[in-house]
């Protein structure tokens, strides 16, 4: 399972 | 990062620029919920859990410090502050927060991303932040006349999401894999909770008059 994209939102 | 979610930030920052304008160059904190601010506390702790580990940009570093320091000066404030204490009204601010929280933590721990300490507390603060409004709003219902800045800052406060959910629509269309449907449907149910604000805020501002929300 692929790691969720890095949360670049604030 | 594009135009909309650069719009959107700004909007943010505005809204607290507006908040610590208000309790500092008044001395008074009437008609803001410590409760709200206490939530978005609580959202900003949460949610930069990855503040020292993951480097994004120094813009999302420093946004990050921003938010979670004035949110957190606001509360000192109204907690401590020798004057502006005086000014809060804890028998309007009655609505009891800690369920928001116990409500949002429960679905967190059912609803995320991926089961791991960080995405369950960053997908708590998305849905806190959704509902945290809600002592602020039932606040001003309650507290009748609103005085301009507080006004501006929940206009402010609840038009940034609304940015947000713009920047969603073009990062779907012009980026392959990005799905962010928790922030999306939290975002959209955060925006759709300041509805009647705006409403009565576009009355006031067309009629040029006092802002009031019916109780």
């Amino acid at each position: 399972h692929q790691a969720p994209p890095a949360k670049d939102e604030l | 990062m594009n135009i909309f979610r650069f719009a959107g930030d700004m909007t943010h920052l505005i809204s607290i620029l507006v908040l610590l304008l208000k309790v500092y160059a008044t001395k008074s904190c009437s008609g803001i919920s410590l409760k709200t601010q206490e939530l978005y506390g609580i959202v900003f702790l949460a949610r930069y859990l990855d503040l020292f580990t993951d480097f994004i940009s120094v813009y999302n570093t420093v946004m990050k410090l921003v938010f979670i320091g004035s949110s957190l000066a606001i509360v000192w404030c109204m907690r401590f502050h020798r004057v502006v204490k005086r000014s809060y009204d804890r028998d309007v601010d009655t609505f009891r927060h800690y369920f928001l929280v116990g409500g949002c933590f429960l679905l967190a721990l059912f609803v995320h991303e991926k089961f791991s300490f960080r995405e369950v507390f960053w997908a708590f603060s998305i849905y806190l932040e959704a509902v945290a409004i809600l002592p602020q709003l039932i606040l001003l219902q309650r507290s009748g006349n609103v005085d301009n800045l507080t006004g501006q800052y929940v206009l402010f406060l609840g038009a940034y999401r609304g940015f947000y959910i713009l920047n969603w629509i073009y990062r779907y269309f012009t980026e392959d894999q990005f799905s962010r449907w928790i922030s999306c449907v939290s975002g959209l149910v955060q925006t759709a909770l300041y509805a009647d604000f705006f409403y009565y805020y576009f009355i006031s501002w067309k009629n040029n008059a006092k802002l009031k929300l019916p109780a």
